[in-house]
């Protein structure tokens, strides 16, 4: 099955 | 001090209308560069980022950046009251916990002011990486909101696939599955009814609709919608705002566990 992502797994904080 | 004046009011309307239901409360940034927001929903799996460009608006003036903490559901129900033709100036004193909405009719016999209450909003920003995408996708947006509708009648999630021969949207539920392809259809009489499909290589993603629909909200301010797509990174689903700059919406794909 498929899982949601985190869009800050994508996007590091600045 | 802070005075920003938007001759097309309704533009301001439209896009509280776009965000107000996938994010709560944000920081407004206010630079010179224009007015900007950048707010992820409280689950942490969509990002939407806001920019109209100081050029946008008749008058412009931000002594100093500026970071507005604003409930969007509570600035929502004051835009709500302003008419469609009317000029909208926001202003804020500095060190105020207070900004101001003018409304102003088109033939200036009606001026209200609605001074709405400032929140301290932690948040932080997130850098979002220049990317190359894999796939970019060109459509009218009234369709693809129309395809987000549909498909979720029947499923959850839809998979966007994007080869040469067009992009598929497919859903699959309890009652059934959905595909819906759309080619490339670039000799249109009018470019916004238009699909083009730029690719380097195909790309296949998964997403929530849930969350493809509440950005569809955005339909209103542009005939077009731009969709980023590359295999390890979020889709971006991208709708200008004519001559003040875009909104854009990202979202977290699904993934195998």
């Amino acid at each position: 099955s498929q899982q949601q992502s985190s869009i800050m797994g994508y996007f590091g904080k600045k | 001090m802070l005075e920003l004046r938007l001759v097309q009011g309704s533009l301001l309307k439209k896009v509280l209308e776009a965000i107000k239901d996938l994010v709560n409360d944000a920081n407004f940034d206010c630079s010179a560069t224009g007015f900007s927001l950048q707010a992820m929903d409280s689950s942490h799996v969509a990002l939407v980022a806001l920019l109209l460009r100081s050029e946008g608006f008749e008058h412009y003036r931000c002594d100093r950046n500026l970071s507005m903490g604003m409930n969007l559901g509570n600035m929502a129900k004051m835009l709500k009251c302003a008419g469609n033709d009317d000029i909208i100036t926001l202003k804020a004193d500095d060190g105020s916990d207070t900004v101001t909405f003018m409304f102003e009719s088109p033939t200036q016999d009606k001026i209200s002011d609605f001074e709405m209450k400032l929140m301290d909003i932690d948040s932080e920003h997130l850098g979002i990486p220049e990317a190359e995408y894999h796939a970019i996708v060109r459509m009218p947006s009234s369709e693809f909101g129309r395809i987000c509708k549909d498909l979720s009648s029947i499923g959850d999630t839809v998979v966007i696939s994007v080869t040469k021969e067009g992009v598929k949207f497919s859903t699959r539920g309890d009652i059934g599955t959905a595909n819906i392809v759309c080619r490339q259809n670039n000799t249109v009489d009018k470019p916004e009814e238009a699909t083009i499909i730029e690719m380097t290589e195909p790309v296949s993603l998964t997403f929530a609709l849930r969350y493809m629909n509440s950005f569809t909200k955005a339909t209103p301010l542009s005939s077009i919608v731009t969709l980023s797509l590359s295999s390890d990174l979020p889709v971006v689903v991208e709708y200008k705002i004519a001559e003040m700059g875009y909104i854009r919406f990202y979202l977290a794909p699904k993934i195998e566990e």
